[in-house]
């Protein structure tokens, strides 16, 4: 779901329209131009929705975040360009049928933990890398 | 509706095929083949409770460190009588090293007891197959709870030793191999640690030589005392008193996701 951390009561029907959504980025930036850049959007996995919640003991579920956005020339600051990404624009430029424009990807990530029990219930505590976005970027 | 809305977040629902994939997808990320089915169903085990520590202390620090991947603990080391099995301050140094943790169910316990001389011991086991490859174990222990017990020893001090069974023999007492041992007053409680490491790498590696472990007690002048009426919790005790293993892992290899 891509509500808030404490989201809606109604968790297992999606949003009835868009616009808890769309609140939730409007709220985030002020003008329509920069809302179409590429930024981190909220996106909740939920291990109990999943219904696993008997063999995973921790976490619930985990904000893992996703990104999204036009990464459009000029690559302005607020894109979180990388240098390169420079380049990629002028060979899409050239080239557009065959080379995308630079992608909205994440550029940081962060790694969680997941406590769980196995088939014979000895208990795995296990570190897991690159798995919640931190900063989106085009590049 | 607007149809202004450029990130209209839903489009469509998915078919129960792809949810299914999703699903496989996200448990191969956990390094899974299947989504677990625990027999028993015991998150207020001593070991769950155990681990649930081990990952708050993590959770705390989760995304500290320059790339922020790495954990650091400012965890301040508590032993507790009651509550449940907290870790200690070497479990946090194991921890920040490890790139995974287990706990271990025992599976079999037997008190048994020869005459001629009079011995006491119990004996537990671990299996240590069911660990994903490519990690070493780089700390292990094992865990044991002592009860406090009235009069019956008062002011006595016990001398309790954990052993490596080597080699069983029938009716006679099988070979063993010293692991570790506590001296303490028999009025005290809590958990008892015992340092496995070594065992644990040589089962992992020889899964055929795990034969388990052997614990005895005996007072200072040699009297060997029943582990029960010296106050260690077995199988059947309280659930959050439960004897149990915990081995702390490094990966030796990076992990490719299988290709499915």
């Amino acid at each position: 779901s891509t509500g808030g951390k404490q989201r809606s009561q109604n968790r297992s029907k999606p949003p009835k329209n868009q616009e808890a959504l769309r609140v939730t980025n409007v709220a985030e930036n002020s003008s329509s131009d920069q809302r179409q850049a590429c930024k981190k959007h909220e996106l909740y996995v939920s291990f109990r929705d999943l219904g696993w919640q008997d063999w995973i003991i921790a976490p619930e579920g985990y904000a893992a975040y996703y990104c999204e956005g036009e990464c459009a020339f000029p690559l302005n600051s607020y894109m979180n360009a990388t240098n390169h990404a420079i380049v990629q624009t002028l060979v899409h430029f050239i080239n557009p049928d065959t080379v995308p424009k630079p992608c909205c990807a994440p550029t940081q990530l962060n790694a969680i933990s997941v406590l769980y029990f196995d088939d014979s219930s000895n208990v795995i505590l296990k570190k897991y890398r690159n798995m919640v976005v931190r900063a989106c970027g085009c590049h | 509706l607007d149809n202004e809305v450029h990130s209209s977040f839903i489009h469509r629902r998915l078919r129960s095929q792809e949810r299914r994939e999703m699903q496989r997808e996200i448990l191969s990320i956990l390094g899974l083949p299947h989504r677990p089915r625990p027999h028993l169903q015991g998150k207020h085990n001593s070991a769950p409770m155990f681990m649930l520590d081990l990952y708050n202390a993590m959770a705390v620090e989760e995304g500290g460190g320059p790339d922020g991947q790495g954990f650091s603990y400012p965890y301040k080391a508590v032993f507790s009588t009651q509550g449940p099995p907290l870790a200690s301050l070497q479990d946090s140094r194991f921890l920040t090293d490890a790139d995974m943790v287990m706990s271990f169910v025992n599976l079999v316990e037997h008190d048994k007891e020869f005459f001629h001389p009079r011995y006491h011991h119990r004996e537990f086991r671990f299996d240590l197959s069911k660990i994903p490859e490519g990690e070493a174990v780089t700390a292990a222990e094992f865990r044991i709870y002592k009860d406090y017990i009235r009069e019956r020893f008062d002011n006595q001090t016990f001398r309790i030793r954990v052993y490596q069974v080597l080699q069983e023999h029938l009716g006679r007492d099988s070979d063993l191999f010293l692991l570790d041992s506590r001296t303490l007053w028999a009025s005290e409680e809590g958990w008892l640690v015992f340092d496995i490491t070594a065992t644990s790498n040589h089962w992992v590696v020889n899964p055929r030589h795990n034969l388990g472990l052997q614990l005895s007690v005996e007072t200072l002048d040699g009297q060997s005392i029943n582990p029960k009426l010296a106050g260690l919790v077995g199988r059947h005790g309280p659930q959050n008193k439960q004897p149990f293993m915990v081995a702390f892992f490094k990966a030796t290899e990076v992990h490719l996701r299988s290709i499915r």
